[in-house]
């Protein structure tokens, strides 16, 4: 690898795509955005989220020719693909497209990921490398977008500068890989999906069926590309749509699209401005009504008028008695609610207000 | 014809002095191209280039070095940012 620049002085990174090229779909466009980031954040420390508007430290647009303040210009088609700046301020980490090239996906044109990925490798404080193998040598190698496209000279590069994963990370199926039936199993959140029940943890998910005894184990990214990881409650709404939930921001997904303009901010719910994260919702599809978990507190949501119930919140202990303070994660099936605390499992009974039984977290998988 | 062969050497060294200019620092403008001092440090960009990608390291626009200067890329310079 040629020289490096500074890199970023933090890990968590931002992006946002500011516009989007009409060759491809929006969906396209942000999985091949997410892919070429991704390349790099399993290789070092860094962590990139999306954010929907404001300053990003990775902006990311389509241009053409010569395009605003920027040094750099195009040539229309061929020639120069793409540029980036290297970590700082104002243009440092962003990355421009030509928008006078043929992107795609896969088939002929310029592959979208592939380019992307090498440009973030500009972001991130690399040069180019005269590697001819390397994913940061200058020239557009037309490669196979399923292949792995780092080669060692990318990673020692970028670990030059930013070292490698954090130890937990380190090996591919250590603990960063949930196991289905580890024991003390703890979920980040858990709802329906129609005929399904997906359990959420860290940058993965489980997705089990009613009828069907395997289950499948996928990347969050894999579905909804725009996701972010860690995600905090997820429920299913009485309008075949799921609501994800992190920090103070959610995401409404029908099928396996996420609907555009989100995220939107939890507040927009009814949530005062004091409420900064949800740990768990489960909605009841009897009533139509939403609880949603923040701390020790329960918030109830009427899914018809979409509006906050007064009287709320409640602390969780007097409205779901012996449950506990807290719940990380809780679904419905069949009439039951299934709260998930640490590595405990409630199935509690709304109507009779008790708990019918305590199980382990994995009771789903069949371990 | 040779003023076919002349227009076209012209092209060929219009498109190296802009590929050297970008990606190589060169910072010649077009009339400064016929100056010998010049001349030089073209070639020594172009060695430096042909250096970077693998290929013979002649000095000279021959054909596989024109051929990676036409290849679409990056516009990241190769050297210096």
């Amino acid at each position: 690898y040629g020289y490096t620049l500074p890199g970023w002085k933090k890990h968590n990174l931002t992006y946002r795509i500011v516009n989007y090229t009409p060759d491809l779909a929006r969906a396209d466009v942000e999985e091949a955005i997410r892919k070429g980031l991704d390349v790099w954040s399993e290789v070092t420390p860094l962590t990139f989220t999306k954010i929907p508007k404001g300053t990003a430290d990775i902006m990311i647009a389509f241009r053409t020719r010569v395009h605003g303040r920027c040094p750099r210009y195009f040539d229309g088609p061929l020639g120069v693909l793409g540029h980036a700046f290297p970590p700082g301020l104002g243009l440092g980490g962003d990355t421009h497209f030509d928008e006078d090239e043929n992107w795609t996906k896969d088939g002929p044109g310029f592959n979208l990921f592939l380019v992307a990925a090498h440009e973030f490798g500009h972001s991130l404080g690399l040069s180019h490398s005269n590697d001819q193998t390397a994913l940061m040598f200058p020239n557009y190698v037309s490669l196979d977008p399923s292949k792995y496209p780092l080669s060692q000279d990318d990673i020692s590069g970028i670990q030059s500068i930013y070292g490698g994963p954090p130890k937990a990370t380190a090996k591919p199926q250590g603990p960063t890989v949930p196991h289905a039936c580890d024991p003390d199993l703890t979920f980040d959140a858990v709802t329906t999906f129609r005929r399904e029940v997906m359990f959420f943890k860290g940058r993965h998910v489980w997705r089990i069926y009613y009828d069907i005894t395997d289950i499948e184990f996928e990347l969050i990214s894999s579905f909804w590309p725009s996701l972010p990881a860690d995600i905090q409650a997820a429920y299913e709404n009485p309008k075949d749509k799921i609501l994800v939930f992190k920090d103070d921001n959610f995401w409404m997904i029908r099928g396996y699209a996420v609907l555009p303009d989100y995220p939107k901010s939890i507040h927009t719910l009814g949530f005062p401005r004091h409420v900064k994260k949800i740990d768990a919702a489960v909605c009841d599809h009897s009533t139509k009504k939403t609880y949603f978990f923040v701390d020790i507190w329960c918030w109830r949501y009427d899914e018809v008028s979409q509006t906050m119930d007064r009287g709320y919140p409640q602390r969780l202990v007097t409205y779901f008695p012996r449950i506990g303070l807290r719940v990380d994660a809780a679904f419905q099936h069949k009439g039951f609610f299934y709260f998930f605390r640490r590595a405990k499992q409630f199935e509690y009974d709304p109507k009779a207000k008790t708990i019918t039984r305590m199980m382990k977290t994995n009771t789903w998988f069949r371990c | 014809f040779p003023t076919d062969r002349k227009m076209e050497n012209e092209e060929t060294m219009q498109l190296a002095q802009a590929y050297l200019n970008q990606f190589y620092s060169l910072e010649i403008e077009g009339s400064q191209l016929v100056q010998s001092k010049n001349r030089s440090l073209i070639d020594g960009k172009i060695r430096e280039m042909q250096a970077f990608f693998g290929l013979a390291v002649t000095g000279k626009l021959d054909s596989s070095t024109l051929e990676v200067m036409k290849t679409p890329r990056c516009g990241v310079p190769d050297v210096g940012q």
